[in-house]
């Protein structure tokens, strides 16, 4: 009962900045992937370096975060995830599937 | 029990604008009805928002970090492991399974056969018109044709007098019709091809949205600390001719206000119109009587922004491209025959009854996910559910990455 329910959703980028193949890159020009869990009260993102040779993720790589507080920012506009102590959601993000 | 049939339902590039998932401003009473019949997940989201890769995933219950599909080009059976589709376990269990429409993504992603015989019993079908969808179909100010973004047609002056989607119900209608005194159960899988871009739809479903009644999204300009990887710069509409003329700058836009309200009337005007197609489908089910056996799940493959933080169309992990529509009617469970008078799912024209309005049947609020489709939906037709995979699953060629979500349809959510 003490079970959260979460999704995971992730998204490709070929770069850091916007570029005309950020949308949809080919899987060899992917070098960041963003993961993000969504709970009913946060949703939380990590852009961390990808290796499409190996599929591997570096976690340890982390090119940008995102923030959300669903309850007072629902429509995901404001972003405090430099704000934030991440020990605890990075620790959830760890049971990344 | 005797064993139920399945009409799969899936829209293309649908977020949840909806009357049943609370907008205000969209017309949809076909879908609308049909939740008011069925366990609505509220909460529901796609593991990637673009198109095959959020298809295989669901399809598959795999997750893309698994099935290894970030783009468009490569078939998982080929690049990542052999993984049981829900149609193939379907069929494995005696189901005559089809496709109409949009269902896998079309091409390498699906070994360009839709996974077929896999998937399918027999080869999958596409409406005829789609080839010209991306073509100059367009009729613009200057009277030219053009491959516009905004595309409101009369449907008489298009290559056949038809789109895809009206071709894709004729199609889904005959299947039913063909279907209904054969005694194996049928898994039907339909997809629709709009809301998807480019937005040539009947113009008459304009009708339904006044440009003076739209208004631009809520928070239409780039969130301050957005960081600049998690934008999505809207490529693909930005090569329609029509937005192509704007010369909107690279990559933040924005796009002049005006013609942000036509966009989202348009987009609007596409549900309403794939709404329609809906109406069509179940009202042939019930007009057969087969809807007291066949479990109805609707659902799309991922959602779309309509101006929300600067962006349009999918690519991001905002909740407006990763939320989806989730309903699952299932005779006996999420609703009784004896309430339902005189049937189940008449047809509501939207163009002469608008103004409709129903109550959800029972809504779930917990965050579900499309890979939880699978274990879900093969424990409602009573097949058993596939087991839960193991952190790494390439081996694995029958699993779920899933949950199975059925016992929230008897006994609530907990948590």
């Amino acid at each position: 009962v003490n079970e959260e329910a979460v999704s995971f959703s992730q998204y490709p980028r070929p770069a850091d900045t916007p570029q005309v193949n950020s949308d949809l890159p080919d899987l060899k020009d992917i070098k960041v992937m963003g993961y993000s869990l969504r709970s009913w009260d946060y949703r939380y993102t990590l852009w961390l370096g990808f290796d499409p040779k190996t599929f591997q993720v570096n976690v340890s790589d982390i090119h940008a975060g995102e923030l959300y507080m669903l309850a007072d920012d629902p429509g995901e506009d404001n972003n405090v995830y430099t704000a934030f102590d991440h020990s605890v959601i990075k620790k959830n993000m760890a049971i990344l599937p | 029990a005797e064993m139920k049939n399945v009409l799969f339902i899936v829209a293309d590039d649908l977020r949840t604008s909806l009357g049943c998932y609370g907008d205000p401003v969209v017309k949809s009473p076909n879908i609308d009805h049909l939740a008011s019949k069925s366990q609505v997940f509220l909460n529901a989201y796609a593991q990637q928002a673009v198109c095959a890769p959020s298809r295989t995933s669901m399809l598959t219950s795999r997750r893309p970090d698994t099935t290894r599909l970030y783009d468009f080009k490569s078939y998982w059976r080929v690049h990542s492991g052999n993984y049981t589709t829900i149609p193939q376990y379907f069929k494995s269990k005696g189901y005559f399974t089809v496709s109409v429409g949009k269902v896998f993504h079309p091409g390498i992603a699906s070994n360009h056969t839709d996974d077929y015989p896999y998937s399918w019993s027999i080869p999958a079908y596409h409406p005829p018109s789609f080839r010209y969808e991306k073509e100059k179909m367009c009729k613009g100010e200057d009277g030219k044709l053009h491959a516009n973004l905004l595309c409101a047609v009369n449907v008489t002056e298009q290559p056949g007098g038809t789109l895809p989607d009206l071709e894709s119900t004729d199609e889904a209608v005959r299947l039913l019709k063909s279907r209904v005194n054969n005694d194996d159960p049928f898994f039907l899988a339909v997809g629709f091809h709009k809301p998807h871009i480019p937005f040539r739809i009947p113009q008459e479903y304009l009708s339904l949205y006044p440009i003076e009644q739209m208004k631009l999204a809520p928070d239409p300009d780039v969130p301050k600390h957005l960081p600049p990887v998690a934008y999505n710069p809207w490529t693909d509409v930005r090569k329609r001719d029509d937005v192509q003329k704007l010369n909107i700058s690279f990559p933040y836009g924005p796009i002049p206000k005006d013609f942000q309200l036509r966009i989202r009337q348009h987009y609007y005007a596409a549900v309403s119109y794939m709404d329609a197609q809906v109406g069509r489908l179940l009202s042939t089910l019930d007009a057969l009587g087969l809807a007291d056996n066949t479990v109805v799940v609707f659902t799309s493959d991922h959602g779309w922004s309509l101006g929300e933080h600067g962006e349009w169309a999918k690519y991001s992990n905002f909740d407006v491209t990763t939320r989806v529509p989730l309903i699952f009617f299932v005779p006996g469970v999420t609703t009784f025959l004896d309430w339902q008078g005189p049937s189940t799912f008449p047809f509501i024209d939207v163009l002469t009854q608008p103004e409709y309005s129903f109550q959800n049947g029972k809504v779930g609020k917990n965050v579900v996910e499309l890979v939880d489709v699978f274990p879900t939906l093969s424990s409602i037709a009573g097949l058993g559910t596939p087991q839960s995979c193991p952190d790494v699953s390439f081996q694995e060629e029958l699993c779920a990455e899933g949950r199975n979500l059925a016992n929230t349809f008897r006994y609530g959510e907990r948590g």
